[in-house]
Formats: C-alpha cells, sequence, structure tokens
C-alpha cells in the first residue's frame, strides 16, 4: 500500500509515460484502482520487472531511473502525427 | 521493438549542433569531444542500416543553420513543452522524422553531467546520445534486453569506437530503411534467418577486466591534475579523485580524452600540471605537447631540447622519466636517467616564462630514501611528494629532501581499489584446491 503522495507521483509518472490517459479535467474522472494496477501491470512488463500490478520496491525504484522524456507507449498525439505499432 | 511509424523519406541526412554542455557541469567534455562522440552515435546507426549522416559546421555567426536532426544541449523549460527536470530523472528526448520544424531535433538535458568512457558516477553522452538519435530515426522504445531503445538508463555502454547496436535494434532500424548493401534484415544467412542469441552468461560477480592491469602498478607516468590523480599506462589512464575514490575501475581510452596526441600512443613518459596557466604538459620521448585542459595547443608537438636539458656529460638530454612542480617551493623539477633540473615557471603577461636554474643537473640520489630511477612524482596532500615506483610510492614529508627511512606503501591498495596481497600465500589457482567428505 503505497502513501498517498508516493501514488499521485505514480499517477503522474504512469500518465507522462503513456502508461495512463491524461487525466481530463473535464470529465474529471478519477483513475480507477484497476485502471492504475493494469497501467503498473504494463509498465512492469514493459521495464522487466515482475509484474505484480502494484507499486512494489522494484516497480518504485524503476521508476526513480533516470531515463528518457518520450513515453513508453507510442500513442500520445501530441508529439506524433501518425500512430502505426508493429509488433514482431 | 517497437516503430513510431515516421520514417525519413531520404538516406543521407545532415545534423548540427545548436549548443554544447555547460563546461562547469561537464568539464571533461570539450566541444570537439562533443562532436567526436556525437558522430560515433550515429555510426551505430549507420552500421546497420543504409544511412548517412554528415554534420553541419557552425556558420560566422556562431549558429548551425538548418541540419535534419539539430542537437542541443537545453535546460528545464526549453519551449518544446517537454521541460526537463535538473539533474536526474529525465535526461534528453527527441523527435520522431517528418515535415515539421521541430522533426529530428534532439535535446539533453544541460542539468546532467555528462561524461563519457564508463564513468559510473555520471551520465555517458554516447549510450544517451544512440538512443535518442533512434528515436530521431523513427523508432520508439523498446521492452527488449539487451536494446538501446530501452527507455531507462543502464550505465555505459563502453567501447565507443567498436560499438555494436543489439539485434533487436538493428531489426528495427532496417524495418525502416533496409539493409545496408543489401544483405536481409538480421545479415547471415537469407535461406535460414538466424535466431536471436541468447544473452551472454553472467557472471554472479561481475568482471573486473582490467584488474590485472590496475593492480600491478608499473605505471608510465602519474600526474596531479587539478587534485585528480592520473595514473598512465600504456593507452590507457585510471584517474583517483580528490576524495581518492577511483572515477571507474574500467580504466580510459588516452586517445579518446586527450584530443591531439599522436595516433597510436600508448605510452607517456611524464605529465605535469603547469600552475602557473594550468596548462598540462606530457613529455613523450624527444617530445613535449602543452595542452589547454583535454585538448593539445597548436603548434605542438615541440622538441624537448628547447628546455635546454644537458647530462652532466653535455649531452642533450632525450626523455624524461618523471616531472613535477614541488608544491613547497613551486619550483618545476624535470628528472631523467638518474639526474634532475630545476626551473622557475611563471608568467610576463600572457606570456609563460620558463628558466633554468644554474647547478643542474645534480644526482637524483639527493632525494634520500626514494628510488633514485622512478616512474614519476607528485605533489599530493600538504606539499608532501609522493614518489612511484613499480607497484609502491615512497612520501617525502613537508618539502622534507633527505629522509633516511622512508617506508614506501602500495600505490595499487592505497590509490587504485586493489585489494591488499593476502598476507599468507594461498595456492596461486585455488581451484587446485579440492576437499572431499573424506579430506
Amino acid at each position: 500500500s503505497a502513501v498517498p503522495d508516493q501514488f499521485s507521483r505514480a499517477v503522474d509518472w504512469l500518465s507522462r509515460y503513456g502508461y495512463l490517459p491524461p487525466p481530463d479535467p473535464r470529465t474529471s474522472k478519477l483513475q480507477t484502482k484497476e485502471g492504475m494496477e493494469k497501467a503498473i501491470r504494463v509498465m512492469q512488463r514493459f521495464g522487466g520487472v515482475p509484474e505484480t500490478g502494484q507499486l512494489d520496491n522494484e516497480t518504485l525504484k524503476l521508476m526513480s531511473t533516470p531515463r528518457c522524456s518520450l513515453p513508453d507507449i507510442v500513442g500520445s498525439e501530441d508529439m506524433l502525427k501518425r500512430r502505426r505499432r508493429r509488433r514482431r | 521493438y517497437a516503430l513510431s511509424g515516421l520514417k525519413w523519406h531520404k538516406t543521407d541526412l545532415t545534423w548540427s549542433v545548436h549548443s554544447y554542455p555547460s563546461p562547469s557541469l561537464s568539464p571533461g567534455l570539450p566541444n570537439t569531444l562533443v562532436d567526436s562522440i556525437l558522430t560515433y552515435a550515429f555510426k551505430a546507426w549507420s552500421d546497420a542500416a543504409p544511412l548517412t549522416f554528415r554534420q553541419l559546421k557552425i556558420d560566422s555567426r556562431g549558429a548551425a543553420t538548418g541540419g535534419d536532426i539539430r542537437v542541443t544541449f537545453a535546460r528545464l523549460l526549453h519551449d518544446d513543452g517537454y521541460p526537463f527536470d535538473g539533474q536526474g530523472g529525465t535526461l534528453a528526448h527527441a523527435f520522431f522524422p517528418g515535415r515539421d520544424e521541430v522533426a529530428g531535433d534532439t535535446h539533453f538535458d544541460d542539468h546532467e553531467i555528462w561524461s563519457y568512457g564508463g564513468q559510473s558516477s555520471t551520465t555517458d553522452l554516447f549510450t544517451v546520445a544512440v538512443h535518442e538519435f533512434g528515436h530521431a530515426l523513427g523508432l520508439s522504445h523498446s521492452s527488449s534486453d539487451p536494446s538501446i531503445m530501452r527507455p531507462y538508463y543502464q550505465g555505459p555502454v563502453g567501447d565507443i569506437p567498436n560499438f555494436q547496436l543489439a539485434l533487436d535494434d538493428k531489426l528495427a532500424i532496417q524495418q525502416l530503411y533496409g539493409v545496408k548493401d543489401g544483405r536481409p534484415p538480421g545479415g547471415g544467412d537469407p535461406v535460414n534467418p538466424r535466431l536471436p542469441s541468447p544473452p551472454p552468461p553472467r557472471p554472479t560477480q561481475p568482471s573486473d577486466p582490467s584488474f590485472h592491469e590496475r593492480c600491478q602498478g608499473g605505471f608510465d607516468a602519474v600526474a596531479n591534475i587539478r587534485g585528480e590523480v592520473f595514473f598512465f599506462k600504456g593507452a590507457h589512464f585510471w584517474r583517483t579523485k580528490r576524495d581518492g575514490s577511483l572515477v571507474s575501475l574500467n580504466p580510459a581510452q588516452i586517445k579518446n580524452f586527450w584530443i591531439g596526441l599522436p595516433p597510436g600512443t600508448n605510452k607517456i613518459d611524464a605529465v605535469y600540471e603547469r600552475k602557473s596557466d594550468s596548462r598540462i604538459i606530457f613529455f613523450i620521448g624527444p617530445q613535449y605537447w602543452v595542452f589547454k585542459d583535454t585538448v593539445a595547443m597548436s603548434g605542438y608537438p615541440r622538441p624537448l631540447s628547447e628546455w635546454g636539458m644537458r647530462t652532466r656529460s653535455g649531452q642533450l638530454v632525450e626523455r624524461v622519466d618523471a616531472a613535477f612542480i614541488w608544491a613547497h617551493n613551486g619550483k618545476t623539477y624535470l628528472f631523467s636517467s638518474g639526474e634532475f633540473w630545476r626551473f622557475d615557471e611563471g608568467r610576463r603577461g600572457e606570456q609563460v616564462t620558463r628558466q633554468l636554474e644554474p647547478g643542474y643537473p645534480r644526482d637524483n640520489s639527493l632525494w634520500g630514501g626514494v628510488p633514485t630511477h622512478m616512474d614519476d612524482i607528485i605533489s599530493w596532500g600538504e606539499g608532501d611528494a609522493y614518489f612511484f615506483k613499480d607497484n609502491l610510492y615512497w612520501v617525502l614529508k613537508n618539502g622534507g629532501l633527505n629522509q633516511e627511512v622512508v617506508i614506501p606503501k602500495s600505490t595499487a591498495v592505497d590509490w587504485l581499489r586493489c585489494p591488499a596481497p593476502p598476507a599468507t600465500s594461498t595456492p596461486k589457482i585455488p581451484k587446485q584446491c579440492n576437499c572431499d567428505l573424506k579430506g
């Protein structure tokens, strides 16, 4: 169970790097627990740490690792004009 | 790997550097070195795909104009909507190919301490540059390991000139631009496509290939430069910081750091930092170089004979064994074949002056208690003189010249993070020890 500011920092981090849709002020929709867990799982799988869906130590450590500012999940519109993803 | 869906519709690309890292934060990276590191970073991609990269130089107004990929070192808010965040955190970003003005532009966070050559406590510019240029060519982040396109900084990738992309990255770039000289993607036999080779086995203890070299001493030159001690050996050097910690277990290559020494330099005779103007003087055979920071000044090498050193038998000195400025009196001392000379170096306006003092050379035996044929000497601590020879060093305290008994200590243990040799003799190859139930 992450302390609240850790949780909100995680939400920022996950939105920033494309794992969570950016919060939409108009619909003031909050992040659901399921949504968060799903996003954390995707991030863990992409980052190569055990997939627990929780903000465990390894996940927090990876989140604090210096990194590239681009999002991991291709899809944030304002950096791309067209989006196509090809999987091996 | 993942593709952004965007690519350049040409293969001859140009790049330019609009700003360089701040010298205050990244002192070891002169602009010329940044250029060569970025050139190698582009080469990593042109080795795997039919791409060419040409650098556009800076015009007379001091700005590089045009270029497909524009490199900038920027801080915090830098009007592209993706602010950096100071040291750590986000390191750099790049824009995907396209027709927009911003397409291909690559920004590095100028708050980072950029370095190269394996210094673990800083951020390796080459590693991050290869990653960002992958984005500038159209690749997205990859979850593969190994892959240069993983989003997290994983430390320096090591040997810059010989760096090779991982298979995942090669396949990705070849997916966009084809294969160099027409070979099928991934290289190898077109009939049986090569399976990805398994990751190399990782030793439980990280191996330290430089251990033997570093820990057996016998350095060609030792110098105290700006408070850090450089140990030169062959074509490499190690660097010990003020606090006594080693910058990296791995040696750095002389040619990648000291720009301007002859290619293939693999032995430095002596080095010292001239206090009057902070220039660094290198001696190799009958020549010497003057460096401003890490770049040799124009007009060098010059002949050693300019120093006017003649042996007592009147012969010109052909090489220097050791050189240092003795903090005790600020004089410059050069040693060769058992004799030493003393110089008074100073400044007259912009001009550096150097005066060989009368009555020299004298015999090294005057420096009692220390070896007469040393590897090199530095001033360190409170004006003490440290004499290095093989794997030992002797300290003459507080300007003392003739101390009867000086106990030598281990250079490897005290300066280069090597373990102390075992007190009792253990079998040379432990594997020959055997133990069994009855033994």
